[in-house]
């Protein structure tokens, strides 16, 4: 089923709120669905989960699962 | 595994400040202990509670809101804890979990507790799921033992636990020998001469001086003692162009040539340093204004306007430092907004400090070693000290037409 946006919100948020997404500094509002796509593939590899890059139902699952509250440090190169 | 500091020492105090209410305390207590043995075991480290007075690393049960901590939980689920990285030592659990112990049901106090140790030690999350250090709690274990890249983690910090070690007097002079700055050469600078590279009011209203590889902590008393500037903020060079601590967003910026660098405390946010691509590069100062909740970026006669949170259109930018403050000389060394409210430059020996209309005070420029540095007056000229209101300022606080045009423009700024 298609996503509503206050579960695509929810997802920017937490890919925000843990270290997934990154403001710029030009203070951009929205980001570009390929950097969401790249944090989506961070997250679902740091999670060991199917990587494909979408916001999936395993994805969102994962995302509510209780956790720390400190960042995460993954990206591509922390990952590699 | 990822390292995010280290304690000097390794005989770490501990105190429980309150406890959960569902758990009852000698069960709470027990869990508590048991996460500390979990690090104990592994490395020579020791923890010791005390019962009253200041302790290293604070344990505490908080809900939705706290007056003491900024972060907020959410109610039962998703973030169950967080804690502070060294040598910081505050440790936090929402109080709102169902937290357990010896059952599947709520959350492992012990477990979690020993994962927010692991951060309050000085590691970050593992990407291994089943370590202790993987971010997301994956239920309770009865037989739980840390994962080996838990043990690498720890070991990498503290070493390998052995009987050695575990001679006071031994440790006591190896925490000793490690210096607080690294012994690579590099000029000492003299905080009562020379130029500035930076000054930053950072968090906890501390005021940070920058030249050179060194920084050091400014108060109203004195001065405190040089550190290398990477041994503060691991992975950050010296030489500075320029730095800036945002209240709004906890955030430090540091720029030094077509770079910035993005600090939360004393830790580097993912993804930093970045490219400046946008502003232009080798600033020479950056502020953050209170009053409209935006970081200022100096260089040469001109300045930018930037909004941390919202886009920026720099197009209008840069524009020129006499149109929004009057009377401040071009080509700064450093700037900041102080805990006094006011704004202050600084260039050379000397600094300015502006009134509400952001004009240059009278009687200023003075002198930054004298008055900020609490260096020996050499000239008869500075006489006045930080912060010090004088007679004077009362005559600046008239509006002039120079000041509205500049506040006017901010605001026009901030409706973009």
């Amino acid at each position: 089923r298609a996503l509503g946006p206050a579960e695509k919100k929810a997802a920017v948020d937490y890919l925000l709120q843990y270290g997934y997404l990154q403001k710029s500094l030009e203070g951009q509002d929205d980001f570009r669905p390929e950097d969401i796509m790249e944090a989506l593939r961070v997250f679902q590899e740091a999670s060991e989960l199917p990587v494909s890059g979408q916001l999936d139902d395993a994805t969102r699952a994962h995302m509510k699962q209780p956790r720390c509250g400190l960042e995460d440090p993954f990206n591509q190169k922390t990952l590699k | 595994y990822l390292l995010l500091g280290r304690w000097r020492k390794k005989h770490l105090t501990f105190r429980i400040l309150n406890l959960p209410s569902r758990l009852s305390s000698r069960t709470a207590r027990a869990a508590v202990h048991q996460a500390f043995n979990y690090w104990s075991n592994v490395a020579p480290l020791t923890f010791r509670e005390v019962q009253a007075g200041w302790a290293d690393i604070r344990l505490s049960f908080h809900g939705r809101q706290s007056p003491y901590c900024s972060n907020k939980f959410d109610g039962p689920g998703r973030v169950l804890a967080h804690a502070d990285i060294p040598e910081l030592g505050s440790v936090h659990f929402d109080e709102d979990e169902f937290w357990t112990e010896g059952t599947y049901q709520g959350v492992n106090l012990r477990i979690i507790a020993a994962h927010e140790l692991g951060h309050a030690l000085g590691l970050g999350h593992s990407r291994y799921t089943q370590a202790l250090m993987a971010p997301v709690y994956a239920g309770y274990r009865p037989y739980f033992e840390l994962h080996p890249d838990d043990v690498a983690g720890i070991q990498a910090l503290y070493g390998k636990k052995s009987p050695e070690t575990k001679d006071e007097e031994k440790e006591e002079t190896e925490v000793l020998t490690v210096p607080l700055v690294p012994t690579e050469p590099s000029p000492m600078p003299n905080p009562c001469s020379g130029e500035l590279d930076a000054m930053m009011l950072g968090p906890h209203g501390k005021t940070y001086a920058f030249k050179g590889d060194y920084v050091w902590t400014v108060t109203n008393s004195g001065r405190g003692p040089l550190f290398r500037v990477s041994a503060l903020w691991e992975g950050l060079p010296g030489n500075l162009d320029a730095a800036v601590y945002s209240p709004r967003t906890q955030w430090i910026h540091f720029f030094k040539g077509d770079k910035v660098w993005r600090y939360i405390n004393f830790k580097m946010s993912p993804g930093f340093p970045k490219k400046l691509n946008r502003v232009e590069p080798n600033l020479d100062a950056a502020l953050y204004w209170p009053l409209n909740q935006k970081v200022f970026l100096f260089k040469g006669s001109g300045y930018w306007q930037w909004d941390e949170l919202a886009r920026t259109d720099f197009s209008r930018y840069p524009k020129p430092i006499k149109e929004l403050f009057t009377g401040v000389p071009d080509q700064l060394s450093a700037a900041m907004s102080w805990q006094d409210g006011r704004v202050y430059f600084f260039k050379g020996k000397e600094y300015w400090r502006l009134n509400w209309q952001l004009r240059v005070e009278k009687g200023y420029p003075q002198n930054i070693a004298h008055n900020w540095m609490h260096c020996p007056l050499q000239t008869p000229a500075t006489i006045s000290s930080v912060g010090d209101e004088t007679a004077s300022v009362t005559g600046t606080i008239l509006s002039t037409p120079s000041a509205m045009d500049s506040i006017m423009d901010i605001t026009l700024s901030d409706t973009d």
